[in-house]
């Protein structure tokens, strides 16, 4: 089954 | 200081109801250009953008930067204390504590001033970077809810495949699959740009509270790229915008 990516894995915190 | 005033409270009314099961606070940014907030939700899957410029509303007025931390469901509580045809004033001073809602009736027959108390929040500001997308699908933002619904009966994964054919929806689980393909035509007014495929899972929860935006936008805009997550934006007629960014489901 796919796992659900987290979003700071594609964006960096500013 | 700023001030803030909006001839129908129901816009107000949709923006925060298309907030608050994202995200349960968040801090408003607010600026000579008019209002901002980015907020990502407590499990780091999903991110919302909404940005209202100043000529969005009928006063604005805000000399100096301010952010205010907002519970929205207390906002939504204020708001509900509102008919949707009412005025609606925010007043915040620099540095404030707390914000002012006013509501002014047609003719001023009826106001009511509410004051709300503010969040001391950390904020967490997410850059996005401004890369072209190699999927862009328009479609009504009512069928699009109609697809997020009736696929999450299925499963709560959710697959998008677009493609230069089209857009494909599906979903598969106990109950048996789900697939719904949509194509580029003028009835529904549906438009798809392909530079590259692409197949990509997410959750169908995040998707269905997305579309709690619904009622702001008669139309809705997809855009997706692999490995990316996908960007759903729903437009607020020519003054802004409210985004939600959703990471994908990735095969191990």
């Amino acid at each position: 089954t796919p796992i659900q990516n987290d979003l700071t894995e594609y964006y960096s915190l500013v | 200081m700023l001030e803030a005033r909006l001839s129908q409270t129901l816009l107000l009314k949709k923006v925060v109801d298309a907030l608050k099961e994202i995200i349960a606070q968040g801090t408003l940014d607010c600026s000579d250009n008019g209002l901002e907030l980015q907020s990502m939700d407590n499990s780091h899957v999903s991110l919302v953008a909404l940005s209202l410029a100043s000529d969005c509303f009928e006063k604005f007025h805000c000399d100096r930067n301010v952010s205010l931390g907002l519970d929205l469901k207390s906002l939504g509580k204020v708001l509900k204390c509102a008919n949707s045809d009412d005025a609606v004033t925010i007043k915040a001073v620099d540095r404030p504590e707390k914000i002012t809602l006013s509501f002014e009736s047609d003719g001023k027959e009826r106001t009511a001033d509410y004051e709300l108390k503010l969040l001391n929040l950390d904020q967490d500001h997410m850059e996005i970077p401004k890369k072209d997308y190699t999927c862009y699908i328009q479609l009504p933002s009512s069928e699009f809810a109609r697809i997020c619904r009736d696929m999450s009966m299925f499963d709560e994964s959710l697959t998008i495949a677009c493609s230069s054919k089209g857009i494909r929806f599906s979903a598969k689980g106990d109950l048996g699959t789900a697939n719904i393909q949509l194509n580029a035509g003028t009835a529904m007014d549906v438009s798809i740009e392909v530079q590259e495929p692409v197949t990509q899972s997410f959750a169908g929860r995040y998707l269905n509270t997305f579309t709690k935006a619904t009622p702001l936008a008669d139309r809705v805009k997809l855009y997706l790229s692999e490995e990316r997550p996908l960007l759903v934006e729903y437009p607020i007629e020519d003054y802004g915008h409210i985004r939600y960014y959703l990471a994908p489901k990735v095969n191990e």
